[in-house]
């Protein structure tokens, strides 16, 4: 996996 | 939070608002695609997920989550009940599975990992960026809008636009980017260039919205 990035987007 | 994403978010509860207005006081829901509009309830009701399985990230994030979500559904009630005699599905003729089936597909390829709701996360995205087409085809066809419903769709194409300035900004600043959320959004704002171009040289100059016959 990608690491995440925070899903803190509208 | 950076003024690009401010602005952009703003210009997004605009567009709602601009929406909202225009079907309350006209009492008509006529030249609004419902597809489009259901699309939308999709992608805030995948996406938003994370308001339950997700971490807290602000008191501003979740209520504009529940805003978006809340008013999305309302405008679909509008549409099928209270303003149902002005929605004219006969014009709304974009077929769904056009664009739901390739979101499944991409949402199941690219994901952050392969767990329900980051592939839901990532096919609210995919959807996002497409879900304006049926949109657009309406307009395509009718060949003409109101005044009202082109600053509706301005606005929604100006917050995608304004995320892609704090992208760079958030690149900068916090070293990381989303490939899925750039990318789809690089897209998203691809599909406005021609609204934006006639609603700029049109009607911001006072004339009707119309496409070259």
């Amino acid at each position: 996996d990608v690491q995440k990035p925070e899903h803190d987007e509208l | 939070m950076n003024i690009f994403r401010l602005i952009g978010d703003l210009s997004h509860l605009a567009s709602i608002f601009i929406l909202l207005h225009k079907i309350q006081t006209t009492r008509s829901c006529r030249g609004i695609s419902f597809k489009t509009q259901a699309l939308y309830v999709t992608v805030f009701a995948t996406r938003y997920l994370d308001l339950i399985f997700g971490e807290f990230v602000s008191v501003y994030n979740v209520i504009m989550k529940l805003f978006f979500l809340g008013s999305s559904c309302y405008i679909l009630y509008l549409m099928k009940m209270k303003y149902k005699p002005t929605n004219d599905p006969s014009i709304d003729t974009f077929r769904l599975e056009y664009l739901l089936g390739p979101c499944t597909v991409l949402a199941l390829i690219f994901n952050f990992s392969f767990t329900p709701v980051e592939i839901l996360w990532s096919f609210s995205i995919f959807l996002e960026a497409v879900a304006i087409l049926p949109q657009l085809f309406m307009l395509q066809r009718t060949g003409e809008a109101e005044a009202i419903t082109t600053h509706y769709l301005a606005a929604l194409g100006a917050y995608r636009a304004l995320y892609i300035p704090n992208w760079i900004y958030r690149y900068y600043t916090e070293g990381s980017w989303d490939p899925i959320a750039v990318l789809a959004g690089l897209v998203q704002t691809g599909l406005y260039l021609d609204f934006f171009y006639i609603y700029v040289t049109k009607v911001l100059q006072g004339q009707k919205f119309e496409l070259p016959a």
